[in-house]
């Protein structure tokens, strides 16, 4: 038997629709508040990178001056390749030593093949790397080239999210004032009457 | 009709939140999906002991230069730093004191520049979890409107209502209400008995059958 009638039934979906409009209306002031968040995120990350643009500037200016020292040192280095070289001779094998007991004791895998290869290397290189400070400005350049790539990536993650953001954000929906104001609007309409405001439809 | 101009009618329910759902959920992939693994390790951080081993042991098998970072460590090594050869050249002391300058200072900018970088990524990570919140708070409104195609309904409509008495399945004390949000799928909740004429009965069917639903189509 159907206990309930059909006005009832009415009665309690007019009743659960104005919660549910509740709800939506919540769910909507609480999106314009994570938008102004968003906002504010994106204005502090614009003004961060023009500080990174400011830094690299100045890094890389570091960078230039330090490689171009460095090449002018270079073409000396033949003034004291002699005694030079003799301190190399006796610096490798100390190196090469010290070097395979931190790898057999820390790294642990692979001690032969990188033992080969350090042998290999040792004996291209020049003391001049050492002296001129060679593996510092190596570093310096490989970190250089990781941070480019990083800010790349974000920055490319940024513009696409930017852009997707700022058409999400200038729908009519972002734009208008204040959000009751645009739900009444819902009443207004002749065709969406009873999406917000259906008792009026029952009134009628 | 009180519009002035019919033609700027107010949008309807699904035209509005309809398109955000899709473009929420770009932007999320657009922000996590990225191939570059992240976060980004920085070289030139304050690593701490474990760190540091490892990314020598992985410049050491890399190319071997990991190793050149141990010279400190070899007398003969350390002489060579201290070679003088300007006694030939003036120019070169000069030169290797410019050069340890400008490297110092090419030092000091790159940590700068990986602090910068730093902050820059915590902005990203910030936006990320904006834009979840902003994907749990708002996915569900927008998946209502992707799912509601027609245009004259209530929001929540009561299809059945039910008690032991009616219904012997429905256990005893409670009452079994069978609606619809919008367009969605038949949900079924299960109160406990209040009165039907009281407020409290429909607010807490509503609350229960919104949340069954938003628990559904979490992303």
């Amino acid at each position: 038997d159907q206990a309930v009638s059909d006005r009832e039934l009415q009665e309690m979906s007019t009743e659960g629709s104005k919660y549910v409009n509740k709800e939506i209306k919540n769910a909507l002031k609480e999106v314009k508040q994570i938008k102004t968040l968003i906002e504010h995120t994106n204005d502090e990350r614009k003004s961060l990178l023009s500080s990174l643009e400011e830094a690299k500037k100045q890094k890389e200016d570091a960078l230039t001056d330090t490689k171009e020292t460095e090449m002018k040192l270079k073409a000396s280095q033949g003034v004291c390749n002699e005694s030079m070289m003799a301190l190399w001779e006796e610096c490798k094998p100390c190196l090469k030593q010290t070097c395979m007991k931190f790898y057999a004791r820390v790294c642990r895998s692979g001690s032969g093949l990188v033992g080969r290869q350090l042998e290999e290397f040792l004996n291209q290189s020049s003391p001049f790397y050492l002296w001129t400070n060679g593996d510092r400005i190596d570093s310096l350049l490989e970190n250089d080239r990781q941070q480019t790539h990083v800010l790349d990536a974000m920055e490319d993650r940024f513009k696409r999210v930017s852009s997707i953001m700022d058409e999400l954000f200038q729908d009519r929906f972002f734009t208008r004032e204040p959000l009751d104001t645009y739900f009444s609007s819902f009443g207004s309409s002749p065709r969406r009457s009873l999406y917000f405001s259906p008792k009026s439809r029952l009134a009628r | 009709n009180i519009m002035p101009f019919p033609m700027f009618r107010p949008p309807h329910f699904q035209d509005m939140f309809q398109p955000f759902f899709d473009m929420i959920s770009q932007a999320q992939q657009a922000m996590d999906g990225h191939p570059h693994r992240l976060p980004y390790e920085f070289p030139m951080a304050e690593f701490t002991a474990d760190h540091d081993n490892r990314s020598v042991c992985k410049e050491i098998r890399h190319n071997s230069t990991g190793c050149l970072r141990m010279k400190d460590q070899c007398e003969k090594c350390q002489e060579i730093l201290s070679v003088d050869c300007s006694a030939s050249d003036p120019s070169q002391n000069q030169l290797r004191q410019e050069l340890n300058s400008s490297l110092q200072l090419a030092e000091k900018f790159s940590k700068l520049y990986d602090d910068l970088l730093q902050s820059y990524q915590q902005k990203m990570l910030n936006t990320s979890f904006l834009l979840k919140q902003l994907n749990e708070q708002f996915n569900w409104v927008s998946q209502l409107a992707n799912l509601t195609q027609r245009e004259e309904l209530y929001p929540l409509q009561v299809t059945t209502v039910a008690s032991h008495s009616s219904d012997s399945s429905v256990p005893t004390g409670f009452t079994r209400v069978v609606l619809k949000l919008f367009d969605s799928y038949p949900i079924m909740v299960t109160v406990p008995e209040v009165s039907w004429d009281s407020p409290m009965f429909m607010e807490t069917v509503a609350e229960k059958a919104l949340q069954e639903y938003r628990q559904k189509h979490r992303v």
